[in-house]
């Protein structure tokens, strides 16, 4: 696992809570915005099952911590989209919270009823920029939901050992976390 | 000229997806030339494994030994045989979409700089 310089972090209050929320002009329309909900929903929840830091949504987009939004091209914050696949989405190191996804992309919540060849799973890659959000920089083990690339159609939002060992080193360990279950999950899909 | 019908034309342009002009460098290694090289180039500037020199402002088409150690360095990273060359592995996750961050590590590159453990 690697750090971004200084290994910045997020450090309000303890228990800590980060706020997130969806960018009210800035969303795709062919997925609902429950769907939507429901998919980020379940990426900060494995975050926060790992980590004593829970994640509330807030409807104030300009105050909360962490901000959502889907863009096309270039959108004003240096680091332009390029269209289908590509780039799929980026985000900032701690604190600054800006979540970022290339609107040119086809975002699919299951590939059961998006039959695009270019779906790209969207869990997947909000579990991994949120990793971004919290401090994670990439991993070069390829299992791991850090690692840079994703192929379209693939889904991969399971924390492994690296993500884990990551950002528990930056924020410690959920009291209800056992790396035991991680292990348990870890040599069962090694063994599959 | 029976002009493609619109659908053709968007299965097309997604087969064209960004990247997958990098296909014609497969197999391609150190002292090749290779037309294009230089888009190859931008694409490792940007996922911060090669500086734009302070003189040159242009990557040239040319596969020297700059452009190798960028090369080794982006295996390394991104967990593949660490050959030096542009092998089919390397190609094949170099078209593959991902994230917009840097890659780099102890080094600048927007503005951020990563740290492996």
């Amino acid at each position: 696992y690697a750090y971004f310089s200084g290994k910045p972090r997020w450090v309000n209050s303890t228990p800590m809570t980060l706020t997130y929320a969806f960018s009210p002009s800035d969303m795709i329309d062919y997925l609902s915005s429950s769907e939507i909900r429901m998919v980020f929903g379940r990426a900060f929840s494995r975050w926060a099952s790992v980590i004593p830091v829970n994640f509330t949504e807030t409807g104030n987009y300009l105050s909360a911590d962490i901000r959502i939004g889907f863009y096309r091209g270039d959108h004003g914050d240096g680091e332009p989209f390029d269209g289908v696949l590509g780039v799929l989405a980026h985000a900032f190191s701690p604190e600054n919270g800006r979540l970022h996804l290339d609107e040119a992309e086809t975002w699919a919540v299951d590939f059961d009823t998006v039959k695009s060849k270019v779906a790209v799973d969207l869990e997947s890659v909000a579990t991994h920029e949120i990793g971004h959000v919290l401090g994670l920089a990439h991993t070069s083990v390829k299992e791991a939901v850090m690692y840079p690339s994703l192929s379209p159609r693939t889904k991969k939002v399971d924390l492994k050992i690296d993500d884990v060992e990551g950002v528990q080193a930056l924020y410690g360990s959920n009291p209800n976390f056992k790396f035991s279950s991680l292990l348990e999950s870890e040599n069962s899909s090694n063994h599959a | 000229r029976i002009l493609p019908d619109k659908s053709t034309v968007i299965t097309v342009a997604s087969h064209n997806a960004t990247w997958h002009e990098f296909m014609k460098f497969i197999d391609a290694g150190k002292g090749s030339h290779v037309s294009g090289m230089s888009e190859l180039k931008t694409y490792f500037n940007r996922f911060g494994y090669l500086p734009i020199s302070s003189n040159d402002t242009n990557f040239t088409d040319t596969f020297d030994t700059q452009f190798e150690s960028a090369v080794i360095l982006y295996q390394q990273n991104l967990g593949l045989p660490l050959t030096g060359k542009l092998d089919t592995d390397t190609i094949s996750t170099i078209m593959s979409p991902r994230c917009g961050m840097s890659d780099s590590v102890n080094t600048t590159s927007h503005g951020f700089h990563t740290t492996r453990r």
